[in-house]
């Protein structure tokens, strides 16, 4: 059988733009976390912001408000998707993670190069 | 044949204890790297300083130099040890990156999950 990204992904841990980046900051060390998609009101993915924007914020001195670092055009999977085409992605990009949306880009996971990681250790 | 460490890794982009944390920033940006390890005046493996440390500096105020906010316990592997090695040992202690070393501590690379899963991706 197919390994598709369902079977695969982490619950995702959405944050809203206007949220301070130190804020945001507290929420990836409590969850342990390195990437937070960014949802509207109407729970719309509209961005996604890392510890990489963080660091990034730190090399720059930008440390503002989510809406300032995130990045926002976001790639993503379904969660039909077969895993192999969540690797791709994240290979092509240069990215560890992709938010799992529906066709209306409301958010229902995270998949992660760590937990395509997992898949290769036999557990 | 069995796929071993050496063979998947990527370099190493190291750091200084005493470097500042915003400088560490700037390295981690102008890499698109996330780990970088940390090696004192012989090159021996003393730490390893993430994103995800430079986010916990964000969230606690605290951002002065490497040595203050860097992992000093750290989990490596050999450049023979097979892939399915690492995959285990970043899956039991949830980290992303394992720097590769020689018996005694020489950083020669460092695997990440992004190198594990671009080995899902079929390419
Ligand atoms: C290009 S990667 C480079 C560093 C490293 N490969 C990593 O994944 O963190 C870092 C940037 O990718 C962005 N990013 C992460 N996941 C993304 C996704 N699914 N879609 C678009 N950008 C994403 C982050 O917001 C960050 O600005
Ligand atoms: C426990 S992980 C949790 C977040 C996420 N799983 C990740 O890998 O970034 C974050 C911490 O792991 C530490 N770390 C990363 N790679 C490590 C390694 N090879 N050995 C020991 N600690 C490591 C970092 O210094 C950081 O403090």
């Amino acid at each position: 059988t197919i390994r598709v990204v369902k079977n695969v992904m982490s619950p995702a841990i959405p944050i809203t733009p206007d949220t301070d980046v130190d804020e945001a900051s507290r929420l990836i060390i409590k969850k342990g976390v390195n990437h937070l998609p960014v949802i509207d009101e109407e729970k719309v993915l509209i961005g996604i912001v890392t510890s990489w924007d963080i660091a990034k914020a730190v090399a720059t001195g930008k440390i503002g408000k989510v809406k300032d670092i995130m990045t926002r055009k976001v790639i993503t999977v379904l969660s039909d998707d077969p895993v192999v085409v969540a690797a791709r992605k994240m290979e092509k990009y240069d990215i560890s993670a992709l938010p799992v949306t529906d066709t209306k880009k409301h958010l229902i996971g995270l998949i992660t190069t760590e937990d395509l990681s997992k898949l290769l250790s036999g557990g």
